[in-house]
């Protein structure tokens, strides 16, 4: 907030100021680099082996699959529907509704694709089932 | 190049999975499949035809989209009347499917009934176990008919599919005949019946199926033994054994947990 009459800026504030603006720049640093570290939001692959499971003896097939999944930080998925003014307004509501949670944007699938499973019932018929949205193809920030 | 390389190769070491984990991978599979437990097949149903056409299908499937397209496995034998009559018109039943399954014969009765001598076989398909919220698009019933050397090549059979409506003790049971057709008893290969009506009947009604009945008559009307005409029965060998396939669709959408 402005405060009113102060004609001389005082010397001492600006210089609290600055050390405000430097720490604020230095955490930015910091987080940023730690978010180097911590991984982007990535897909990540997670082999499923069937005969691992011991099931081989009534999944006909197929062997395994490449069940992948996603982790990783994001940062705010900024596009064409939310440039930074959106992306202010909508923390800034958030934050109006519910002060005590930070939007945080996460790191899920954003394609899946089917597979197919060949095996037995309990009365030995067979059942090949077409399972949509199975297997993650592409992860990125929600 | 090597940290790439260490970094491809290490997203695909699976490494041995300990009992905990294990055990948690199994339950979390299961929930996706949708199955309340994992089933335990007996052993010796593993070779008979149905698995065998499911794998076929299943790889049918699998190479779907290449260039070649795939052929629908156990093409239908040919009957005097032309080109097999494959109740699955095209492909796209393939496509169109969510699901697929084969219905193992629970029983078969050769059975010649007096006064009349009329030589039948039995069938019975439990269609009991059908995931709940599926469909049935499409189903058929598949005989094989092997080669037989001591007739006549211009020889032929007329082959009638009943599906049995009531059945009673002191006489025939009550038939409605599902399709009829006149084969060579020269030919060999399977035979494909649609079942597609019969099965949803089934499926809505458990307490209606009484299975089906196959007939076999000479040309002049003589009952025939199946067994003397080629057809391959439960005692014929396991990858010819006689099998219903039904084709699914989904009636409703499986929405995923989220995990």
């Amino acid at each position: 907030s402005a405060t009113g009459g102060a004609k001389q800026r005082n010397p001492n504030r600006s210089k609290g100021a600055n050390k405000g603006q430097e720490a604020l720049r230095v955490a930015n640093i910091a987080e940023n680099s730690s978010a180097d570290q911590k991984q982007a939001c990535k897909k990540h692959e997670l082999y499923v082996s069937f005969r691992d499971l011991g099931w081989q003896d009534w999944i006909i097939a197929p062997e395994g699959y490449a069940a992948y999944y996603c982790e990783g930080e994001c940062a705010f998925p900024l596009n064409s529907y939310m440039n930074a003014t959106n992306h202010a307004i909508v923390q800034t509501l958030v934050h109006l509704i519910n002060p005590d949670t930070i939007p945080k944007p996460c790191c899920a699938p954003t394609q899946l694709h089917a597979i197919s499973v060949l095996y037995f019932d309990d009365s030995s018929n067979v059942i090949l089932k077409k399972y949509r949205n199975m297997v993650v193809r592409a992860c990125g920030c929600h | 190049n090597f940290t790439l390389d260490n970094e491809v190769h290490s997203s695909f070491i699976h490494r041995r999975l300990k009992s905990q984990e294990r055990r948690e991978m199994q339950r979390e599979i299961l929930s996706i499949l949708g199955l309340p437990h994992r089933p335990r097949p007996h052993l010796h149903g593993k070779h008979n035809a149905a698995p065998m056409f499911m794998l076929d299908l299943y790889n049918a499937m699998s190479t779907e989209g290449k260039e070649d397209g795939y052929s629908y496995p156990y093409k239908p034998i040919f009957t005097t009347q032309g080109p097999p009559i494959a109740t699955l018109q095209d492909n796209n039943f393939l496509n169109d499917a969510d699901m697929v399954m084969s219905f193992v014969n629970l029983v078969e009765r050769d059975t010649e009934f007096l006064p009349v001598w009329r030589h039948h076989r039995e069938f019975r398909f439990d269609l009991s176990r059908i995931p709940e919220g599926e469909a049935v698009t499409t189903a058929e019933f598949r005989i094989y008919k092997g080669f037989i050397h001591e007739r006549f090549d211009n020889e032929t059979f007329r082959i009638s599919v009943y599906q049995v409506l009531e059945e009673h003790i002191d006489r025939e049971s009550d038939l409605f005949l599902l399709d009829s057709r006149v084969i060579w008893a020269a030919e060999d290969g399977w035979l494909v019946f649609d079942l597609t009506v019969t099965s949803n009947q089934w499926v809505l009604n458990p307490g209606h199926n009484l299975g089906l009945q196959l007939a076999l008559e000479s040309t002049d009307g003589v009952s025939v033994n199946p067994r003397l005409a080629g057809l391959i029965g439960r005692s014929g060998p396991q990858n010819k054994q006689p099998f219903m396939v039904a084709f699914f669709k989904a009636t409703e959408v499986h929405l995923r947990s989220i995990r």
